[in-house]
């Protein structure tokens, strides 16, 4: 099964 | 004091047909070189980027930078009432509520106002870096879609690779398997109908596939996009809107376990 990554995975706040 | 005034008012509209089911609510942010929003999905695994660059308006006034909480699906309501030939004026006080919306048609003979609620939105601010991307794929729009859209028949994450022999896109499900491959080729009559790809490296990733056919819907504002991919980040998917900006969406990638 894959696992779904989020985008605050990658992105932080600024 | 805030006034722009988009002579194709149509780019607006078809603006707000492709975010308006990915994300509810958002925040624009109006500055001197144009409005911008960053918004992610409900479920954070979407993010979408819009930029309308001061230069594609007729007139654009901004006297300070501002930030308007809008209900993408009300302001997509009130979008629907403007004809694909008038002129869009966005217009709204500091301070103000609401934020007015003016339709005129292209012989000034019929001229409306639509005034819309804002809402406080408070939304964080991604810092999105510059990469490299180890593959950048530009294609038709309406070959993306019809990609995407098959594939969702037949599977619900599609796995896209990039080698030297081109991309290709697979998908698995219960009745079956599909890969669709599609080669680098530059000798077309038109430009657009190009597909031209860029790899720094072989990169494959997995995507699911309701995303994807979620930005398509932003295939009426470019005849191409662009897909960019690198291993450790979430995929660019990219529409430019001809000398004014661009919507781009980034999709988190499934992992494998």
């Amino acid at each position: 099964p894959c696992l779904q990554r989020t985008i605050l995975d990658y992105f932080k706040d600024d | 004091m805030l006034e722009l005034r988009l002579v194709q008012g149509s780019l607006l509209k078809k603006v707000l047909e492709s975010i308006k089911d990915l994300v509810n609510d958002a925040n624009f942010d109006f500055s001197s070189s144009g409005f911008s929003l960053q918004s992610m999905d409900s479920s954070h695994v979407a993010l979408v980027a819009l930029l309308l660059k001061s230069e594609g308006f007729e007139h654009y006034r901004c006297d300070r930078n501002t930030s308007m909480g809008m209900n993408l699906g009300n302001m997509s309501k009130m979008l629907k009432c403007a004809g694909n030939d008038d002129i869009i004026t966005i217009k709204g006080d500091d301070g103000s509520d609401t934020v007015t919306f003016m339709f005129e048609s292209p012989t000034q003979d019929k001229i409306a106002d639509f005034e819309m609620k804002l809402m406080d939105i408070d939304s964080e601010h991604l810092g999105i870096p510059e990469a490299e991307y180890h593959a950048i794929v530009k294609m038709p729009s309406a070959e993306f879609a019809r990609i995407c859209k098959d594939l969702a028949s037949i599977g619900d994450t599609v796995v896209i690779s990039v080698t030297k022999e081109g991309v290709k896109f697979s998908t698995r499900g219960d009745i079956g398997t599909a890969n669709i491959v599609l080669r680098q080729n530059t000798t077309v009559d038109k430009p657009e109908d190009a597909t031209v790809i860029e790899m720094n490296e072989p990169v494959s990733m997995t995507f699911a596939l309701r995303y994807m056919n979620s930005f398509t819907k932003a295939t009426p504002l470019s005849n191409t996009v662009t897909i960019s991919m690198s291993p450790d980040l979430p995929v660019v998917v990219e529409y430019k809107i001809a000398e004014m900006g661009y919507v781009r969406f980034y999709l988190a990638p499934k992992m494998e376990e």
